[in-house]
C-alpha cells in the first residue's frame, strides 16, 4: 500500500458517499444517471467476486463490501424508491453500445482466459467508460448541480492518484498491470473537460453550466 | 508481463 493508493481509495470512498447522501438527503436523484450507477454496481459485482473466493486483508474486505453495499443501495434509490425523481428523459445513452465491445474486448485481451480473470479484465473495462452516461446527461441538461460536481471530481480524481500509484509500484516493487494501466489512462482522460470546467467554474463558485 | 494474480487493489 502507498500513500497514492490510500488516497485513492479514500478519494473513491468519498465520492461513493457524497453521491448516496446527496440522494438520501435532498430524496432525489434529478440529474444523476441510473445508468452509470448500474454500471458501477455491476463493475463492483464483477470485480469483487474474488471476495467469496481469497481474503487479501480487512481493508481490502471492508472496502469492497462497503462499495458494493453503497452503489446497489444507490441503485436501489434510483430506481426504486426515489424513482419519481428520476430524469429518464435525460438519462438516455445505450448503455449496449459500452457494455458489449466492452464484453467482447475482455474475451479478446486480457492476462488470463478463466471465468475469474475475464470478469475482471470486463469490470475494469467497462470502469473505464461507466461514466459515459453520467456525463452525457449533463451534456444534455446542459447543467449539474454542485454536489454532483464534488462527485464527479473525486471519482475522477481516484484513478488519476491509482495511475500515480502504478507508476510508484513499478519503480519500487516492479509490478505493473497494462491492462488495468491503460484502462485507467482512458478512465482519466475521460474526465479531463469535466475537471477543467470544475477548476475553472466550481471552484470559482460559479455553477457547472454548458456549453462552457 | 504483470506479476500474476497479485489482485490487491481495489
Amino acid at each position: 500500500m502507498n500513500i497514492f493508493r490510500l488516497t485513492g481509495d479514500l478519494s473513491h470512498l468519498a465520492a461513493i458517499i457524497i453521491l448516496l447522501l446527496k440522494i438520501w438527503k435532498s430524496r432525489s436523484c434529478a440529474g444523476i444517471s441510473g445508468k452509470s450507477q448500474v454500471l458501477f454496481a455491476l463493475v463492483f459485482t464483477t470485480r469483487y467476486l474474488d471476495l467469496l473466493t481469497s481474503f487479501i486483508s480487512l481493508y481490502n474486505t471492508t472496502m469492497k463490501v462497503i462499495y458494493i453495499g453503497c452503489s446497489y443501495a444507490t441503485v436501489y434509490l434510483i430506481y426504486m424508491k426515489l424513482k419519481a425523481t428520476y430524469d429518464g428523459n435525460h438519462d438516455t445513452f445505450r448503455v449496449e453500445f459500452l457494455i458489449v465491445p466492452v464484453g467482447g474486448l475482455a474475451f479478446l485481451v486480457n492476462h488470463d482466459f478463466s471465468p475469474l480473470e475475464i470478469l475482471w479484465t470486463f469490470s475494469i473495462y467497462l470502469e473505464s467508460v461507466a461514466i459515459l452516461p453520467q456525463l452525457f446527461m449533463i451534456s444534455k441538461t446542459g447543467e449539474a448541480e454542485t454536489i454532483t460536481t464534488h462527485y464527479l471530481f473525486f471519482l475522477g480524481l481516484y484513478r488519476a492518484l491509482y495511475l500515480i500509484n502504478w507508476i510508484w509500484r513499478f519503480y519500487f516493487e516492479g509490478f505493473f498491470d497494462m491492462i488495468a494501466i491503460v484502462a485507467g489512462v482512458v478512465q482519466t482522460i475521460l474526465y479531463c473537460d469535466f475537471f477543467y470546467l470544475y477548476v475553472t467554474k466550481v471552484l470559482k463558485g460559479k455553477k457547472l453550466s454548458l456549453p462552457a | 508481463c504483470p506479476i500474476r494474480g497479485k489482485k490487491d487493489e481495489l
